[in-house]
């Protein structure tokens, strides 16, 4: 068996551990926002009565985790030590630790890397990938991995987009050219009026998706 | 021998082939501004007197080095086909092509990604890694081995600063405590009236590094 099968495998028995519980696979660059989302959609989420639990996959420093541990819910922190993605085995080795019971929903923020996280399956339910306007409107064809194989596109730092030259419509025609189905998201995570915009945040329309 | 070791003896022969030109690596997070850079100071270089050719590499497309032609100079594409990074032999294949002849400098543009390029010496005098202000200011904490791995650091975008949160303070201190013999360089690609900022552009500063 190559790498990639044992790997299935091992996400499937993942599947069955998860349960009822919705599990979300966050994938993007370094930086384009994923913390910062989930620090911004989790406490809705808590509010409107959904129990969360939070992954967090990094090469080094459980700086994330502890950004997670202050919306008081169930994290942990897989660091790498130097690979560039997560596998399924990494995430089961979490589950020993992790309360997992009864979770409506579970993010896995993934290690920030366009390329090598979307060979992994982990167990989840769907893959989201979060490219922020300030990369450049050509990642989708770039890196067209990503964009393949996630089911959801989130657009995020629209705040900053007055100040930019990245085109929008052009980012989501690249997208829909590596994947046609792909449902997209325009969020920013700030309230940023530094940039004098008024913008159409649509965290609450991605919250209702999930 | 394992592949590191099989690269790193490629590498030397690149080096050979490189003769007396100055070889930089550029690494970064995908939209970094790797591109940017080298649209930004190649010309510059070349009305200086200098003879610049670019190897790029990217996963999918050549719309990179349709960028850098536009330079008018000799510039190879290397499509990895999904391989996250550049290695020596992609390079030392690049070489049969690409006309170094006469060359002062080299650049090679390698993947966006902060992680497995650094594993991987292609025969270059010295890595630069590039972080957007834009990225966040753990970057360095979270992804080490690119800091730690580079002499040089150009921390991009600063035309953006007013309209961001970030703190260029302390993406030194970090980059520095990774790598306390880093140079680093602060520039913007922009002129970005839109956010209002009177910046010192060190991109002139980096040029004369060179
Ligand atoms: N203006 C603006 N900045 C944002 C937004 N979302 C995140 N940021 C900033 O972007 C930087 C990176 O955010 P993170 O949430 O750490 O990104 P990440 O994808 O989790 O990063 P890694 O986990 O290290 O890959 C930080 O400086 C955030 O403040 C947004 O919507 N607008
Ligand atoms: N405001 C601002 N935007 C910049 C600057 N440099 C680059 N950009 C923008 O950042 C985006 C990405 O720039 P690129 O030069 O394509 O980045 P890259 O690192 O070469 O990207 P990959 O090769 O795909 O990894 C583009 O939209 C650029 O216009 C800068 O100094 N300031
Ligand atoms: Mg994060
Ligand atoms: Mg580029
Ligand atoms: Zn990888
Ligand atoms: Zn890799």
């Amino acid at each position: 068996r190559n790498a990639l099968e044992t790997n299935d495998i091992i996400a499937n028995k993942n599947k069955a551990l998860f349960g009822k519980a919705f599990v979300m696979n966050f994938l993007s660059s370094p930086g384009s926002g994923k913390t910062s989302l989930l620090e911004s959609i989790i406490p809705i989420l808590k509010s409107d009565g959904f129990k969360v639990a939070v992954i967090e996959g990094d090469v080094e420093t459980d700086l994330d985790k502890k950004r997670i541990d202050k919306l008081n819910v169930p994290a942990y922190q897989i660091i790498t030590n130097g690979t560039c993605h997560l596998d399924a085995r990494m995430v089961s080795g979490s589950l020993n630790s992790l309360d997992i019971n009864g979770a409506d929903i579970i993010f896995i923020e993934n290690v920030g890397n366009l390329v090598c996280p979307t060979s992994f399956n982990l167990g989840e339910d769907i893959k989201a990938v979060v490219l922020s306007v300030t990369e450049g409107d050509d990642k989708p064809l770039k890196y067209p991995a990503a964009f393949y194989k996630s089911k959801v596109m989130i657009i995020n730092k629209i705040d900053l987009l007055p100040v930019l030259d990245s085109d929008i419509a052009k980012i989501r025609e690249n997208a829909l050219s590596i994947n046609k189905d792909m449902v997209i998201f325009e969020t920013s995570c700030k309230n940023n009026s530094k940039a004098g915009n008024t913008y159409n945040n649509g965290l609450q329309d991605f919250i209702s998706f999930i």
